[in-house]
This record gives C-alpha cells, structure tokens and sequence, in this order.
C-alpha cells in the first residue's frame, strides 16, 4: 500500500459518502444517472469474485464489501425507494450503457492477462469502470444546472483514479516486475474522460459560480 | 501463487 492508493481509495470512498449523503439528505436523486450506478454495480461485482477466496487484507475485504453494498444499496434506492425514485430523470438518463457492459466484455475476451474466468471478469470490470461515468456526463450536460453535491460526487469520483495512476506510476518504479499495462491504460482513459467535467468544475470554483456543462 | 497473477489492488 502507498499513500497514492490510500489517498486514491479514500477519494474513491468520499465519492461514494456524498452520493449517499446527497440520496439521504434531500431524499432524492435528481442529476443521477442510474445507468452509471448500475454500471459500478457491475463493476464491482465482477471485479471482486475473489472477495471469498483470496484475503490480502482486512481492510481490502472491509472496503470490497463497502464498495459493493453500497453500489447495489444506491441501485436499489434508486429503482425502488418510494420517495427517491420518484426525482429520477427518467426521461434524460437514455444511455444505452448495455453497448458498454458487451463492448467491454468482448475486449475483455481480447485482452486479458491469463484467459481464465477470473481474469477476464477482472479485465472486464477495469474496461467497464473506465466507460461507466459516461451515462452521468451525458446526464449532467443534459440536465444543465448541477447541484453542489452531484458535482462533488463526479469530481471525487474521477480523481481517485487521478491517484491510483500515480499510484502505477510508483509501482512501476519501486517493484521489479509490475506491469499492470490494463488497469494503467484504462485509468488514463477513464481519467481523460474527466477533463472537460474538470475544467468546468474548476471554472465554476474559481468563480464562485454554479456548475454549468455546455449542452 | 504467484503474486503479479493476483489483484492486491482495488
């Protein structure tokens, strides 16, 4: 562990506290692309079928858990809370995100580090969790205004991967043989992805104004 | 088991 991949898991975890405070506090999930929490939902679980096999750490296990509760608890309150389903932007979250979950999957049969089922499920997750946000941009930029928490969410949730990349980098230069090319790749990707919602969200700070992403 | 083959990572 260093303190890229804390600072990375820590960020990853506060993305999480503010959509949850966000759903729990105003009870509703305006701005909210189910789509992209349906996506982590899938991410998650596919990328931690080794979560009762394999033991590296307590607090490997606790934040796999927390990771995966707490997508499906965000899923299922979003579908199914009485009073939270009724704020969701039905009509503006239109995504076909099945395309990434399949596109992913076939470029997981492709590219993979050992062709067993874990490893393809686990390149999978890592091609899919970089493409996930996109339903959310498309949402955002749709529904123009961005409330200050939706806006902390998707800002805290392309930096973490901001720090695992640095993270690799540390990695790559303090280990002998760590070569982690897919998840080094796709973190760029998935990053890159964050750079316009970034220079936006900057602006908006630095000009103490509201978020705002051109249509 | 060899230790690149395993995800220590989240």
């Amino acid at each position: 562990m260093n303190i890229f991949r804390l600072a990375g898991d820590m960020t990853h975890l506060m993305s999480i506290l503010v959509l949850l405070l966000k759903i729990y506090a105003t009870k509703s999930c305006s701005g909210i692309s189910l789509k992209t929490q349906e996506l982590y939902a899938v991410v998650f679980l596919a990328r931690y079928l080794d979560l009762l096999t394999d033991f590296f750490s307590l607090y490997n296990t606790v934040m796999k858990v927390v990771f995966i509760v707490s997508s499906l608890a965000i899923v299922w309150c979003m579908r199914y809370h009485r009073a939270v389903r009724r704020t969701y932007d039905r009509e503006l979250d239109t995504f076909r995100h099945y395309f990434l979950i399949l596109g992913s999957f076939v470029l997981a049969l492709i590219f993979h580090e050992k062709f067993t089922v874990r490893e393809i499920f686990w390149a999978f997750s890592i091609y899919l969790e970089a493409v996930a946000i996109l339903p959310q941009l498309v949402l955002l930029q749709r529904s123009g205004n961005v409330d200050n928490l939706t806006g902390q969410y998707v800002f805290f949730l392309g930096a973490y991967r901001g720090f695992y990349i640095l993270n690799w980098i540390y990695r790559y230069f303090t280990e002998a043989h760590f070569g982690r090319w897919i998840a080094s790749i796709s973190g760029l990707v998935q990053t890159a992805l964050y750079a316009d919602f970034f220079y936006y969200y900057f602006l908006s700070w630095k000009n103490n104004a509201k978020l705002k992403l051109p249509a | 088991v060899q230790k690149e083959s395993l995800h220590d990572e989240l």
